[in-house]
């Protein structure tokens, strides 16, 4: 059991805060975020809005999926769809009070882990990398 | 320690075996890639030839990056490049003799590991989620 160490960690400790997550704002078009992305190497971020509160979840494959024609992919339908009307609002929200533990359950679906102050407001993630190499650490060490 | 079940599974009981992996062919331009990525809904996949060697990984990360011009992301020259020309080709290859153990450090790093057998040929996939259900379900005991 990798318990001790590992799982006595909080989501605080092992979160990437805010500043250093990449993400889009509401109101940002497509040809936006897919620049955001593709700049930032990822494949999902969050959606955010000038309050920092988190509102959803854009990706690559959202976005694609939303110009997918019958003939082809209509890449100059990007500039006038906005990420509220494609993206995923019904996600995961991560309380940064709560246990480690719980995350892990929720990892098993979902590559990164928004967590939210008791407020509502956007202070990080948990993506699966960070757990996987504590829980590596912990199976060897 | 999640050891005893868990880390007696071997990796062929936890792949997804090749029949299940969505890939796309040496040979392909990335304007299929893409619409495979797509239609798939994944985010990175392997690229094999006819023979079912693995030669790389594609993912919508690489390709828009190939297509980012100074101004835009310039969609016509899709058709016009090759998977071969972008994909990573430097990729850990895990034998389908391995272990469980030495697949978790590499899954630290990598969404999804490609499994090979003696000869060279692509087996199938093992990724983050099936080992992290497992190792969730040891953690709960
Ligand atoms: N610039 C980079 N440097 C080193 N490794 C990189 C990397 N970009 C991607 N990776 C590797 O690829 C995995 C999948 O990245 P992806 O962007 O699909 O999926 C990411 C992305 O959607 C999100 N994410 C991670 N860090 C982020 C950040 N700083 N800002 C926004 N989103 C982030 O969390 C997901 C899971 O991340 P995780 O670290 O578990 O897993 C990452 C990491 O192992
Ligand atoms: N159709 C679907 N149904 C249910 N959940 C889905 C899904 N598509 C994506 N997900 C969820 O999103 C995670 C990241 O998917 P992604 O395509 O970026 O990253 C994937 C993809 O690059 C690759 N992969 C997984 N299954 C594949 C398959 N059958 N064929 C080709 N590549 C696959 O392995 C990576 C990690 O997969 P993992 O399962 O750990 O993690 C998946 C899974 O938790």
């Amino acid at each position: 059991l990798p318990s001790g160490e590992f799982l006595e960690l909080t989501i605080k400790q092992l979160m990437i805060p805010s500043e250093r997550v990449a993400h889009v704002q509401i109101g940002n078009n497509l040809e936006h975020a897919l620049l955001v992305l593709t700049k930032s190497g990822y494949t999902a971020i969050p959606v955010l809005d000038p309050h920092y509160k988190l509102h959803g979840l854009i990706s690559t494959p959202i976005i694609m999926d939303s110009i997918l024609g019958l003939e082809r992919i209509e890449f100059e339908s990007l500039e006038n769809k906005r990420v509220e009307e494609v993206m995923k609002s019904s996600i995961p929200r991560v309380k940064l009070s709560a246990s480690i533990i719980d995350s892990l359950d929720l990892l098993v679906n979902h590559p990164f882990l928004c967590i939210e102050n008791e407020d509502g407001f956007f202070e990080g993630i948990l993506p699966r990398s960070t757990v996987l190499n504590h829980l590596n650490k912990a199976v060897k060490g």
